[in-house]
């Protein structure tokens, strides 16, 4: 019953495929429950969003957004030689381009605040990075970033000490307390064999990992097999098969809309998209609730090359498709339903030293480690949720080395592939892999590390010098988790998708921004224009009016009376009645003397000014005594020896 | 508009520095902070940027605006990693460099 007049929408098969029916994100039934990310905020971390186009400026967030790479709050893209800078704004497209607005494409969450960070068109370091992560993190509620290290297939990389800290600041403390969501995109560097555990971003705890799927439900040439991937959604494939439609920048060659949109960058946002539609039905969802959700109700599908295996908590994952394909139906109705998992436990193993030669395959090592139920005790750990292995190991060729662990379950998880490409003589210094293919599993047993050397030339022997094991997960039990399963499937016709259903949702915490206040550079720059313009022209001003008034008492003011210093005193005593009341501000530069010598106050020099008006001009010449009026042509810049008064003193 | 400047600094291959700071205690923590990091910077021939984002604790240190030959600049580095190595304030710092990073 949804229809849109946006011109592009049919060809938006991601959303709804009338071709190949199932083959999208199921999003539709949503909508028509008037699900459609109202109240929620995504942000684009990227190159900038064209948020004045018309398919994006209404939905557009300015208190969200911000230029780092400009230091100002407007994340316009700049164009550049390689008309590339059109990244972010087809990133937002995918999120919230406005439906019914007879442009272009249609967003998966088009009720939701679009906002920008602009940080990739730029020198990026650590310290931005961070910044850009918490930036305004209590407006924006996910985050989404579709890049990261090189996907050459050789590079070992990911957030460094500062993004690693702003990452976890963001989850604590971000959206109120119910943490910030992280939505990445786990890479293309699929023909270079690479694999995203070798990227920090997508195998962190602290983000939601997504890969990509073609039309057809298989996966991409570029997309990368993944032991930490969540789930994918649907992307471009190859030449023959259709990419994603969505919003476009217009300036250079940009016409405002694309068809050409792929890679995991489309699919990041998308699932970006999905989790605001479940933030809006539930807004306290913390960010481990929403990767529980993922996993719970991401579904497999048919595909013959890839590797399932359901785990012992009954989940099935594959390295080449997670937990399998987003249902954007199952996320939100689950979300509906869905009362908070317990508190994060973990559990940290000793430095396990060994110094352990890695063989040559077909042989190789492998290394234990048994957790009990002492070791969990403390931390109340029952079941798993990610699983992570730090290492450092010396090879002089680290591609060729392969990396397996296993939890107690038997569950295999291929955590280190071997890459052919790497040849980095280096190895791996306390380099952190994780899998996510124990989720739900019982943490107590034994997990094996099995390490061994695939390369074919005959080189120097590896050394696995340290490891170390680290669990995350809940106190919930397998039964808590069977449970859970159960609940979310009775809630899969819709029955709780309405309005009179709502789980109470706890307040969340008010933490303030430090930046509330700041005034950004520009703006600091035109207030001290305009502030010593003011200055200048006040002194300006002062200097005219006393120099003006100086030389016109000098000139017939001062040739009978002694004049005084200074440039004000008070106003005549004789007054009439319309002075009565009125505030003179220029008053007599000079007083003058009576001619039996006593001083008074009258002024015969004017004390009128140009400034004043013609009233108090009137006025002011009413108080000069007669004798003097016919010396009110005060010669103007008289020499000084003419402005002598009676006295001799100089005016 | 130390922000600014730190950004520059480094797009126009300045140095910079982020420390993390020892954490005080009491009521005006973050100003006590913003002095610490001050008196970092000065120590170390740097100029304190500000705050990095919304980590409490954690500084920006840039070099000081104006052309440099290479040996000076070199010299300022080691000066600079000198002096925050053994700041007895300075619980961690890190020079930074330039990450590369891919659109997907």
């Amino acid at each position: 019953s949804i229809h849109f007049n946006d011109p592009k929408y049919p060809q938006q098969w991601h959303l709804n495929n009338r071709r190949s029916p199932g083959r999208d994100i199921n999003v539709t039934g949503v909508w028509e429950r008037n699900v459609t990310g109202r109240g929620v905020t995504v942000v684009v971390v990227d190159d900038g969003v064209e948020h004045t186009i018309q398919d994006i400026a209404p939905n557009y967030s300015p208190e969200g957004s911000y230029d780092l790479n400009s230091n100002d709050p407007d994340p316009m893209p700049h164009p550049d030689e390689e008309n590339g800078n059109h990244h972010g704004t087809r990133c937002a497209g995918e999120i919230a381009a406005v439906p019914n607005n007879s442009f272009c494409a249609v967003g998966v969450a088009y009720g939701s605040r679009i906002a920008g960070i602009r940080v990739l068109d730029g020198p990026l370091t650590d310290s931005l990075e961070a910044v850009a992560f918490n930036k305004h993190y209590q407006i924006n509620d996910i985050y989404s970033c579709s890049w990261g290290p090189d996907d050459d297939g050789k590079t070992v990389d990911g957030p460094h000490q500062l993004g690693k800290a702003a990452l976890q600041h963001g989850v604590m403390a971000g959206r109120q307390g119910f943490g910030s969501i992280f939505v990445v995109a786990s890479g293309n560097g699929g023909q270079h064999n690479d694999n995203c555990n070798y990227d920090g971003y997508a195998n962190s705890i602290y983000t939601v990992t997504i890969g990509a799927v073609d039309e057809e439900g298989r996966m991409p040439f570029y997309a990368e097999e993944c032991a930490s991937m969540l789930a994918v959604t649907f992307s471009g494939g190859d030449k023959m098969l259709r990419s994603i439609v969505t919003t476009d920048w217009d300036l250079q060659k940009g016409t405002g809309c694309t068809e050409g949109h792929t890679g995991t960058s489309a699919a990041a946002p998308l699932a970006a998209g999905m989790i605001a539609l479940m933030l809006q039905v539930r807004p306290c969802l913390t960010w481990r609730d929403v990767q529980h959700i993922i996993v719970f109700t991401a579904t497999q599908y048919e595909d013959r090359r890839a590797d399932w295996l359901t785990n012992e908590a009954g989940f099935s994952h594959s390295h080449q498709h997670g937990f399998g394909l987003l249902n954007a139906w199952r996320l939100v109705n689950a979300a509906k339903i869905w009362t908070s998992v317990p508190y994060l436990a973990s559990y940290v193993s000793p430095m396990l030293k060994e110094n352990k030669a890695v063989p040559r395959s077909p042989h190789s090592l492998e290394v234990l480690w048994n957790v009990s139920r002492t070791d969990l005790e403390m931390s109340g750990l029952k079941t798993l949720e990610h699983v992570a292995v730090t290492v450092s190991i010396t090879h002089p060729r680290r591609g060729s080395l392969e990396l397996r662990l296993f939890c107690p379950s038997g569950m295999m998880s291929l955590i280190g592939a071997p890459r052919s490409m790497d040849s980095d003589p280096n190895g791996f210094s306390d380099w952190t892999f994780s899998t996510v293919r124990c989720w739900g599993e019982r943490a107590r047993g034994v997990y094996r590390l099995v390490i061994r050397d695939v390369g074919d030339e005959p080189l120097q022997v590896g050394i696995l010098q340290q490891w170390q094991l680290t669990l995350y997960g809940s106190m919930w039990s397998p039964v808590d988790i069977k449970d859970r399963q159960s609940l979310l499937e009775s809630a899969m016709s819709g029955k709780y998708l309405h309005d009179d259903f709502t789980l109470p949702c706890p307040p969340g915490l008010r933490i303030p921004e430090e930046d509330g206040y700041t005034i950004t550079p520009n703006t600091l720059k035109t207030l001290v224009l305009v502030g010593c313009f003011s200055v200048f022209w006040t002194v300006y001003y002062m200097l005219e009016v006393c120099l003006s008034q100086r030389s016109k008492a000098s000139t017939h003011g001062c040739r009978k009376h002694s004049c005084r210093k200074g440039c004000f005193s008070r106003p005549p005593r004789r007054q009439n009645s319309k002075e009565v009341g009125t505030a003179l501000e220029s008053v007599p530069l000079c007083s003058s003397k009576d001619p039996d010598g006593v001083d008074s106050e009258h002024g015969d020099c004017t004390t009128a000014s140009s400034f004043l008006a013609p009233e108090l001009l009137r006025d002011a010449d009413r108080n000069l005594p007669q004798n003097s009026k016919s010396d009110l042509d005060c010669p103007l810049h008289e020499p000084p020896d003419l402005l002598q008064g009676k006295d001799g003193q100089v005016c | 508009l130390s922000e600014a400047g730190g950004l520059d600094t480094l797009g126009a291959g300045g140095l910079s520095w982020a420390v993390h700071l020892d954490s005080l205690e009491g009521e005006r923590k973050e100003e006590s902070l913003t002095q610490q990091a001050d008196a970092v910077a000065q120590a170390a021939g740097l100029v304190n940027a500000g705050r990095i984002g919304e980590l409490q604790g954690h500084y920006l240190l840039v070099q000081p605006a104006g052309h440099r030959q290479a040996t000076e600049v070199e010299a300022m580095r080691q000066q600079a990693e000198a002096v925050l190595a053994r700041h007895e304030a300075v619980r961690w710092h890190s020079e930074q460099k330039l990450l590369k990073r891919a659109k997907r």
